[in-house]
């Protein structure tokens, strides 16, 4: 599955 | 978050601040020459610069926010520093790594290879590009001048190890929410493989009490 990427990290 | 990001962080706020104190200690010592490469820290402030475009757009919690700012705003004062208070203990010719050419490399990369092709998203490739490689002027200084000091080399030991742990974070996370980013994970293993030879050095040497030389 592909997956929107989150940028959650720093 | 989990435990190994959360470490990973923190690292990276300990290099910071270990970064301040011995610019700190070196100003004390008149004539002495930092041996901090005013480049690599240029492109870190040119890091957090490109990629936190989304400050104010994309709110995370007030963990993510706070730490972007501190980023940016250590980052430029570490600059500032270097640049206008500490002129004198920094010495351009220890910092000959040519920083145009990975500059010019994260920029082209970044165009080809990015998730999207706007603004923002072309801007945050690059950062992620750039900060895979932004450490190589201060490695270079490092090789030209054969030695380091052990503060200088705790502040790589505090880098390397908050690279080192976002590998192990990225795993955990693939294994329990299936998170995905390949470019952040190619950009960030060549970033930790950077660290090796150094780290191989650091164990053998600075921990057991030697000076950090090359062989």
């Amino acid at each position: 599955p592909r997956q929107r990427i989150k940028k959650d990290e720093l | 978050m989990n435990l190994f990001r959360l470490v990973a962080d923190l690292m990276h706020l300990v290099s910071i601040f270990i970064l301040l104190l011995k610019m700190q200690k070196t100003r004390s010592v008149a004539g002495r020459c930092s041996r901090i490469s005013f480049k690599t820290q240029a492109l870190y402030a040119t890091v957090f610069l490109t990629r936190y475009t989304d400050l104010f757009a994309n709110f995370q919690s007030l963990y993510n926010t706070t730490m972007k700012v501190f980023f940016i705003a250590s980052s430029l004062y570490i600059v500032f520093l270097m640049k206008f208070k500490f002129k004198a203990t920094n010495d351009p010719r220890l910092d000959t790594f040519k920083a145009q050419y990975v500059v010019g490399g994260a920029a082209a990369l970044a165009l080809i290879v990015n998730y999207a092709f706007t603004v923002q998203e072309v801007l945050w490739t690059f950062s992620i590009y750039l900060e895979a490689v932004a450490i190589l002027p201060q490695l270079f200084m490092l090789t030209k001048t054969g030695e380091a000091e052990v503060i200088t080399t705790h502040y790589l030991f505090a880098l390397g190890t908050y690279r080192g742990l976002y590998l192990v974070n990225w795993i955990y996370r693939y294994w329990t929410e299936y998170y995905v980013d390949w470019i952040v994970w190619i950009a960030g293993a060549v970033q930790t493989g950077l660290y090796c030879d150094f780290f191989y050095i650091y164990f053998t040497k600075v921990l057991k009490g030697a000076k950090f030389e090359l062989p």
